[in-house]
This record gives structure tokens, C-alpha cells and sequence, in this order.
């Protein structure tokens, strides 16, 4: 059993249980800084957990992080638990984070969809959606990034269940989504919104259910691009930035056009590493370099939120 | 378990608006079980389908009949996925 610091393999894949279970022994280990919430629970009736990071006070701003909403794309909730211990074992040592510390907090969703990130380890490894029944259908399943209520069951989206790509009975439909604009709303002072996918290298921004530019425009693309710049410092990884609809396809129902149009301005969407040649089967000893490279444009995005309030 | 022996993911670069308007159509066949990686949108964008061995002949006839532009991108998925298993394997141990 792999526990604490000295043991625990963030280079390697892990089932559901094994990722609670570290986040679990984080909280044990810097329970000064990172505790953890429930903020709902899966379909399947997992508990859906966020990692909170805080110094203290009380309802500061924040900044929102959640991984995995595609259960498939694994690299994402690994990534996700790297930062995690990154942020936790940096607090104290990097004058940057430790600014950002000091005036916000950081919520991190490590795995948005249990339901789907179990039903891939176990049944099928490429399955994307949640697991929910849609009365009427023998197909299960709708897709999280869909179900947002942003131009919901607009173009980019599917109306059947069958579909990768079907945006569910209504807005907000999956509990897995709910539970976020939820927590959202009732936090009620969240600046930031980052959602992490992996697939094709892309750092995106509003809008993807339509073609037109948001009016923070200008800012988010600057923002975006000095984050991918950073990102590919380290080891050349080339990333594409724009918005949703211009750099990968006109999609509706997803989470950040909804958060923006929530009034969350700093509002992005990572496509992690993932050339397409392993599609979704990126190596393990890819792991640990794709959680580094993404750290340096988390934080750089961090920066900007934290120097740019509003 | 379900496997994904002889499926193959194809990169499919459409280089005009009929072309992607085509993949859209053929994205909505049900019975081809297509599992688009990387959804078709705009000419000269490339597009990832997952297309599973009973159905890679339907697929390749139809791209090729149409001109769209396509090359393999994963030869053998089951193939991937084993690599990736001993792989975690390997760390497990």
C-alpha cells in the first residue's frame, strides 16, 4: 500500500480508491494548509472531493481547478494529484505561490467524473461520459462537458444517447456538473476557473457554443499564451491557445463558457499532452513531465489572477 | 472486458466544408460504434476516429470514395492499451 511522500508513485496510473486514499494522506501531512470537502456525490454514488487550499481567512477569492470531467483521459487526474503535492510542498519555499496563498485559495476537483474514471479502469478504457441512465435509451451516459447550462443542446453537441457527445436531458442534468455550479454559486467569490483535459495540446478561453469573441478578449488571449509560453519552457511542448471555437470546433454546454458568462473572467481550459500517436493512452513516463510542464502555466495563470483583481 | 483488438484511430483531415459536412454525417451512424477523439469542424483540421476492426473496411471505403484525406494514427488499440498495462505493471512494481 503506498503511502505519504516517500512511497507514493505519482508517475503511475491509480484506481479511484488509491487517489482518495493520497488525497487522504495530503491532508494528513499539511493539515496547516490543505483540507479536504465533499462537495456532492457521483450518480453511482461516489463522493465527488475537493481539495482545499487555504492560509486562512475567511471567503477569500479563489481560484477553481477541476480534472478529469472526460474520465478516459487519465493523464488529467494524475496531473491533477501532482499539483496537488506541488502546491502543498512549495507553500513556505516558492515567493510566488506563497503570494497567491496569502490573499486567495485554491479549490482543486482532482477527479470530476469517479463514475467514468472507474467504469475505464475497469470496463472500457476509452469512455468518456458519466454513468447515468437516460429513460428510453439502452445507452448510458452523457457527456459532463456538454451539460453545462452555456448554450446548452446548441451546435457541437448531440441529442443522442448513444453519442460520445450527448449533452443530456437538460442543463445542469448530471449530478457530477450540478454539484460544481453549485459549489460555485454558494462559494460566491471565485475569480478563476481552470478546467484540465488531455488531448491535442491546446489552452483554450471562451466562448466554444458560439463563434463570437467575449469582450475580455484581448486580456484572456495575452494571459493564455504568456501561460502556454511557460508551459513550453520547459520541455518544448507546443501548445495552440484561442477560444474554444476557433482552435478546436464549435462545442456547446461546456464548463468555462458557463463560468464566464457566470462572471468568472479568468476562465481556461487546458488540453493537456497527448500527440494523438497514444490518443488517450499517454505512458506512465509521461506523467511526471506533462504535471511539471502544466505547473509552470497554472502558474502563471495564478499570477495574473492574483496581480489582476476585480 | 471489452477489447480493442485490430481497432484503429484514424486522422482524418478534411480539406474543404462538404468534407467535414460528410464526417458530421458519418459521425451520427450509430451502427459504425465510430468514437470520435477529436470531433470534425472546420476544413483542413484534422479529425481522430477510433473505428473498430469490424467496421475499419465501411469507414476506409467511404473516406476514400469521398476524397477525404486520412492516415492511421494507432494501428492496433489493443495493442496500445497492452503496451500501457505492462507499463503500469512495471511502476506497480
Amino acid at each position: 500500500r503506498e503511502r505519504g511522500r516517500n512511497s507514493f508513485n505519482y508517475g503511475a496510473y491509480h484506481p479511484l480508491e488509491t487517489i482518495y486514499q493520497a488525497m487522504d494522506d495530503l491532508v494528513a501531512e499539511y493539515p496547516q494548509l490543505v483540507s479536504k470537502q465533499q462537495i456532492g456525490e457521483s450518480y453511482e454514488k461516489r463522493p465527488l472531493y475537493v481539495l482545499k487550499f487555504s492560509t486562512g481567512g475567511k471567503n477569500r477569492p479563489a481560484i477553481w481547478i477541476d480534472a478529469g470531467i472526460h474520465a478516459r483521459e487519465w493523464v488529467t487526474q494524475a496531473t491533477a494529484l501532482w499539483t496537488a503535492r506541488k502546491i502543498a510542498s512549495d507553500y513556505g519555499y516558492d515567493p510566488s505561490l506563497d503570494s497567491l496563498l496569502n490573499t486567495m485559495d485554491v479549490f482543486l476537483l482532482v477527479v470530476a467524473n469517479p463514475d467514468g474514471y472507474v467504469f475505464s479502469h475497469t470496463e472500457n478504457r476509452m469512455w468518456r461520459k458519466t454513468r447515468s441512465k437516460t429513460p428510453g435509451s439502452l445507452c448510458v451516459g452523457v457527456d459532463p462537458n456538454r451539460n453545462w447550462d452555456a448554450g446548452f443542446g446548441g451546435p457541437g453537441a448531440s441529442n443522442d444517447p448513444c453519442s460520445d457527445s450527448y449533452h443530456g436531458p437538460s442543463a445542469n442534468s448530471e449530478v457530477e456538473v450540478r454539484s460544481v455550479v453549485d459549489f460555485i454559486k454558494s462559494h460566491g467569490n471565485v475569480k478563476a476557473f481552470i478546467s484540465i483535459h488531455s488531448y491535442s495540446q491546446l489552452l483554450m478561453y471562451p466562448y466554444g457554443y458560439t463563434c463570437t469573441n467575449i469582450k475580455d478578449h484581448a486580456e484572456l488571449d495575452n494571459v493564455a499564451k504568456m501561460a502556454a509560453n511557460a508551459l513550453t519552457s520547459l520541455y518544448g511542448t507546443q501548445y495552440k491557445v484561442g477560444p474554444i471555437c476557433s482552435v478546436i470546433y464549435q462545442a456547446s454546454g461546456g464548463s468555462i463558457d458557463w463560468s464566464y458568462d457566470y462572471g468568472i473572467k479568468y476562465s481556461f481550459a487546458f488540453e493537456l499532452r497527448d500527440t494523438g500517436r497514444h490518443g488517450f493512452l499517454l505512458p506512465a513516463s509521461q506523467i511526471i513531465p506533462t504535471a511539471q510542464e502544466t505547473w509552470l502555466g497554472l502558474k502563471s495563470i495564478f499570477e495574473h489572477v492574483r496581480d489582476h483583481p476585480y | 472486458l471489452e477489447t480493442f483488438a485490430g481497432d484503429q484511430v484514424l486522422r482524418v483531415e478534411p480539406c474543404n466544408e462538404e468534407q467535414v459536412q460528410l464526417l458530421k454525417r458519418l459521425r451520427a451512424q450509430q451502427p459504425l460504434q465510430l468514437n470520435f477523439w477529436r470531433f470534425p469542424s472546420f476544413p483542413n483540421e484534422p479529425a481522430d476516429v477510433q473505428v473498430p476492426f469490424a467496421n475499419l473496411q465501411n469507414v476506409k471505403v467511404f473516406l476514400e470514395s469521398h476524397q477525404i484525406k486520412y492516415s492511421i494514427m494507432i494501428e492496433d488499440v489493443q495493442a496500445a492499451v497492452d503496451e500501457e498495462r505492462r507499463e503500469m505493471d512495471l511502476n506497480q512494481r
